[in-house]
């Protein structure tokens, strides 16, 4: 017998001035998730089974950028994309486009083991979610208020951000770290947040 | 992004990332997490998640990567994490990456300033951390 492990993340990429509530709320979320899989794997779980687990529970929860509290796209939109691959068997399952898919990692892992194919997006991927059952949301669902308000401002900003978000406290930040040389993609990088 | 890695009792490794993509994004992108070896791969040597700069992480295969130097380079998990942050990244490309291998070890990586990230061991280790 071999000794489990896990790692999880939430995203890259931190805005430096993440207040303290923040922070500490996220080190809840992923000591919560950390405690589950402990849990799944000290009960002999399977290791795509906990992975599994843990990232329903991240997508479900909005604090970092997946499932619920997803990006937005330039739409105002969600898309959202996941992947699962099972190391050993070296089967492997991914989904993009989704708008409707609570828990796009289920429905990855249902490509790997229900379809004849390794990854669907957008249409055909909203259609086997139908096909296979998984629990649909309105778009609505997957926006937070955090989130409309950091797509205004990187409309505002014109950019598109590579995965961070810009911080809630509005344009006023900007200005405020106007004179800080450290740039990213044009822009200070204490605007940006998490992912 | 979120991800997750496992290597199981029965030393199986397995990956899964999960994203929402870019702010501001154009419709239809598609970025890392869902492509096979760029921001998720699993083999029977390790398991890997990947977060930050899609179209980076995309350009250096980052996931497979790790794999690859463990394979053909023959280094340790956390040495191969460090290897691919520091060589497979282009110039300015933003990245983290959390990986475990097959005999219990966990190692995590990123040129951020800071990724949200958890990690624990049979042994009793675990980690919660936001900042290097």
């Amino acid at each position: 017998m071999g000794r489990w492990a896990i790692a999880l993340h939430g995203g890259a990429g931190v805005d430096p001035n993440l207040p303290l509530q923040r922070q500490e709320e996220a080190k809840q979320l992923l000591t919560r998730c950390l405690n589950l899989a402990i849990s799944a794997l000290r009960s002999n779980h399977s290791a795509i089974d906990v992975v599994e687990l843990v990232v329903r529970e991240l997508e479900t929860d909005p604090l970092f950028n997946s499932g619920r509290g997803s990006a937005l796209s330039e739409k105002g939109t969600v898309e959202m994309e996941a992947s699962i691959m099972d190391g050993p068997k070296r089967r492997y399952g991914a989904v993009s486009g989704l708008t409707t898919v609570k828990n796009p990692v289920s429905l990855a892992r249902l490509v790997m083991e229900k379809s004849p194919h390794s990854y669907l997006a957008f249409s055909g991927a909203e259609e086997f979610a139908r096909q296979q059952g998984v629990e649909l949301m309105e778009n609505e669902y997957f926006i937070t208020q955090d989130n409309v308000g950091m797509l205004k401002l990187a409309k505002e900003a014109n950019a598109i951000l590579f995965d961070y978000r810009i911080p809630t406290t509005g344009l006023e930040c900007c200005a405020a770290e106007a004179d800080n040389p450290l740039m990213m993609n044009g822009l200070p990088i204490n605007v940006y947040a998490p992912e | 992004t979120v991800g997750c890695v496992v290597v199981d009792k029965e030393g199986r490794c397995a990956a899964a990332t999960s994203t929402g993509g870019l702010m501001n994004k154009m419709s239809g992108r598609i970025g890392d997490s869902p492509i096979i070896g760029s921001g998720t791969y699993a083999c029977k040597l390790c398991a890997v998640s990947c977060t930050g700069e899609g179209e980076a992480i995309l350009r250096g295969t980052l996931a497979r990567d790790v794999a690859a130097v463990m394979e053909y380079k023959g280094l340790g998990l956390q040495e191969a994490v460090n290897f691919v942050i520091k060589e497979r990244l282009d110039d300015g490309g933003k990245a983290g990456l959390i990986a475990v291998s097959n005999k219990g070890e966990v190692a995590y990586g990123f040129n951020t300033n800071g990724m949200f990230r958890g990690c624990a061991a049979e042994d009793g280790f675990m980690e919660v951390g936001i900042w290097e």
